[in-house]
């Protein structure tokens, strides 16, 4: 990617990062669409013998042999079994039997967490720069699950086992489905194993932001990572006949508008269907289309579809308007005629226009690349959100990375859009989604355990959580862009990864296979159930009272009775957390805000002293109810220990219910 | 009754969670008895992938009355249906 690593800090205090060879060490599995090893992100100048831990290989099948693999690649599966099982024999002439990238979010992906150092990328010179994934040294191991059809599960359950025996450090999967239960749900299951033997997993939290209860991939032995945008935006004004000119964004790159005003029509108005505002195929009326641009509403059929319908049907470009569910979220396309997006506002300002102006005229200016945007990060609107729709006491997301408009490396296969039509082929593009965001996680994840080699995937995830900001430097809290106000623990978890500080976060929150396994006790799950989860045997305590506010995350999520409910004005259990210590000797001191005052935190003891390295320390945060909320209201806090050097952070959600 | 048929011929892909250590001593190896267990429901099925990490098991294709036949057998913990995810 570019600009990302600079908007982490990875490209300051080199002496901080991981050693090379440490690094080199580190093998990130993804599960994806499969690969483009031809990608300038795969080369591997400089990188030395492939890993002894690896066990895994290089299948062949269409267009893709042992050769694509190399020091960087070093392995590529594919599984398809269970695609084929229920949807047929693949048709080859339309997607590649092998590890081959058909589609490009595979090697957007796998590029991105880490993709070697590219000289001079960018997508139609939008966000040009050095491209490099955030582990520029660690190994990429692709195993393609997605196909055209879907990515199923026995598939994905398939890869995991071979990702595991392979000896990959790291997984990390952009994909999900529904809200099973955790023994229902395949990803949980092979994440639970690949937890089990070490592995970090992380997973994307989905895209179905800005609504509650959202959130895919919740297990706790799960790194679950939401979107946030970075600090570069592509700017494309409308400029309306009247004058007023609005701020969009756009990849657009080709033929430009004629240097003129032209004349503008909404789509709603140039349809016979009821959902002609929304640019479905076929809905545009060419005549009334034709030689205009044309004002699109987002939603249903994919953003770049719009533009392909309104190019089609004639028109000479196109301004696409969000809606509600989008608010002021600002995603940029390469569209395939001249197109900017812009927010809610200024789309009903426009279309307010559109409709009171009998001869409405616009253009479009196109900007190209600017950097130093602020507020930057704000949570992305399409970034799934909390609550924790399975266990509420787990509070997910876990963190937020990038995700909005990512170049990365791309398959050259297909075009910028993945419309079948665009025959442009690009070596990076730019795209966004929770999708873009775990990969820079699991790319971190890797520089974290290329540091610290015997850290836990638990640890390794509490470093990245605990460390995590939920500021701007002026104090401000991050903002949340569907909302424009700030966001809380439930959109960004415990906040945006700050990688540098994630290598010497001070304490780690560990935890077990076994500690998990008392969390599926307390969640009362059967033998066979449990059994199913962790493939193995594990028996809970009957004279044992488990509680899924026992387990030892990094961050707390307290369920409240709320208004007229049993429980007003008590105090819920304690809940218990044991630190360790990774750094050097010293006294952390704790303190919490709270924007509720009717919770009191208590924290024992205020003080914890550590005069070891791995030394562990226990305490207790106690909260009281001094009254309720309705259900479903939510108030926020934070609890973090310090010792003057380090900050550990954990943030705590209130629900009412 | 043709499109009632049918749909009880249909068969749908399901992940069969085995439970390792019920296996009876009279297998030698635990593929046999998943083989065995198949079997017991349906002669033509066959096993699309078989699991030894992630989860002691294997996929396959059954119709759902075979499906809910395998899962009262002995040894079975789950009988999971095929789930499709998405990227995001």
């Amino acid at each position: 990617t570019t600009r990302t690593p600079q908007f982490l800090g990875l490209d300051k205090n080199p002496a901080l990062l991981p050693e090379s060879n440490s690094e080199s060490d580190v093998i990130i599995g993804v599960l994806d669409t499969g690969v483009w090893p031809e990608s300038k992100s795969f080369d591997d100048t400089g990188l030395g013998p492939i890993p002894s831990s690896w066990k895994g290989d290089c299948e062949s099948g269409t267009n893709f042999t042992a050769s694509n693999c190399n020091r960087k690649l070093i392995g590529a599966r594919y599984f398809s079994k269970g695609y084929e099982g229920t949807l047929g024999p693949i048709d080859t002439s339309k997607e590649s039997r092998s590890p081959r990238d058909d589609d490009g979010h595979g090697t957007h992906t796998s590029t991105t967490a880490a993709g070697s150092v590219v000289n001079d990328a960018n997508l139609f010179d939008y966000a040009k720069g050095t491209a490099r994934g955030m582990a520029t040294r660690a190994r990429v191991a692709a195993y393609k699950v997605c196909w055209l059809g879907g990515c199923f599960s026995s598939d994905i359950l398939a890869a995991m086992e071979k990702a595991i025996e392979d000896n990959v450090n790291v997984i990390s999967m952009s994909l999900g489905g529904g809200m099973s239960d955790y023994y229902r749900d395949s990803v949980a299951i092979g994440a639970f194993s690949a937890m089990e033997k070490g592995i970090f997993v992380s997973c994307s939290a989905g895209n179905a932001g800005p609504s509650s209860y959202s959130l895919s991939n919740q297990a706790p032995w799960i790194t679950t990572v939401g979107a946030g945008t970075i600090d570069r935006d592509f700017p494309a004004y409308v400029s309306l006949g009247n004058g007023k000119n609005f701020s969009g964004v756009s990849l657009y790159k080709g033929n430009s508008l004629p240097g003129k005003l032209l004349p503008f029509v909404y789509a709603g108005n140039a349809s016979n269907a009821t959902n002609g505002n929304l640019c479905m195929i076929g809905t545009l009326i060419p005549q009334k289309v034709a030689g205009k641009i044309v004002l699109c509403d987002r939603g249903v059929n994919s953003r770049v579809q719009k533009g392909s319908v309104a190019k089609d049907a004639g028109a000479l470009g196109m301004v696409l308007a969000n809606t509600a569910a989008n608010g002021e979220e600002l995603v940029a396309d390469a569209h395939l005629l001249p197109a900017t997006a812009v927010g809610e506002k200024n789309g009903d300002i426009i279309k307010s226009y559109l409709f009171a102006d009998p001869n409405p005229t616009v253009t479009i200016l196109f900007e190209g690349t600017k950097v130093g945007i602020e507020p930057s990060p704000v949570v992305a609107a399409f970034s799934s959100r909390g609550p924790n729709s399975i266990t509420q006491e787990i509070l997910k997301p876990d963190v937020i990375a990038p995700g909005v408009n990512i170049l990365a490396g791309w398959s050259e296969n297909v075009g910028p859009t993945g419309l079948s039509i665009d025959d442009r082929r690009v070596g990076f593009n730019i795209i966004s989604g929770t999708s873009m965001s775990c990969p820079h996680v699991s790319g971190l994840a890797a520089l974290v355990k290329a540091e610290h080699q015997d850290w836990s995937p638990a640890a390794i995830r509490s470093a990245l959580m605990t460390t995590a900001y939920t500021a701007y430097k002026n104090g401000q809290k991050l903002l949340d862009v569907s909302t424009g106000k700030p966001a809380t623990p439930f959109d960004y978890g415990s906040g945006h990864v700050d990688p540098i500080a994630a290598l010497d976060p001070g304490l780690v929150y560990d935890l077990t296979a076994d500690d998990y396994l008392n969390f599926a006790c307390a969640l009362k799950y059967s033998a066979a159930q449990i059994t199913s989860l962790a493939g193995r045997n594990f028996t809970c305590d009957a004279s044992k009272t488990y509680s899924v506010t026992d387990l030892n995350y990094p961050s707390f999520s307290v369920v409240l009775a709320g208004t007229g409910s049993v429980g007003n004005g008590s105090t819920v259990p304690k809940y218990t957390r044991t630190v360790t210590n990774v750094g050097s000797p010293g006294t952390y001191k704790v303190s919490i805000s709270s924007e509720s005052p009717l919770v009191k935190i208590r924290v024992e003891p205020e003080s914890l002293s550590f005069s070891a390295n791995n030394e562990k320390k226990s305490y207790t945060v106690t909260f009281t109810t001094a009254g309720s909320l309705p259900s479903n209201s939510n108030s926020f806090a934070r609890l973090e220990w310090t010792d003057g050097k380090h900050t550990v952070g954990s943030p705590i959600a209130f629900s009412w219910t | 009754a043709a499109v009632v048929k049918s749909k009880e011929q249909q068969r749908w892909t399901y992940i069969v969670h085995m439970a390792k250590s019920e296996m009876p001593a009279s297998f030698e190896h635990h593929l046999h008895w998943y083989d065995s267990s198949l079997k017991s429901v349906s002669d033509s099925a066959e096993m699309i992938y078989t699991y030894d990490n992630v989860i002691h098991g294997f996929s396959t294709r059954l119709t759902a009355k075979q499906a809910q036949l395998l899962e009262s057998q002995p040894g079975i913990l789950s009988v999971l249906p095929e789930l499709k995810y998405e990227l995001h």
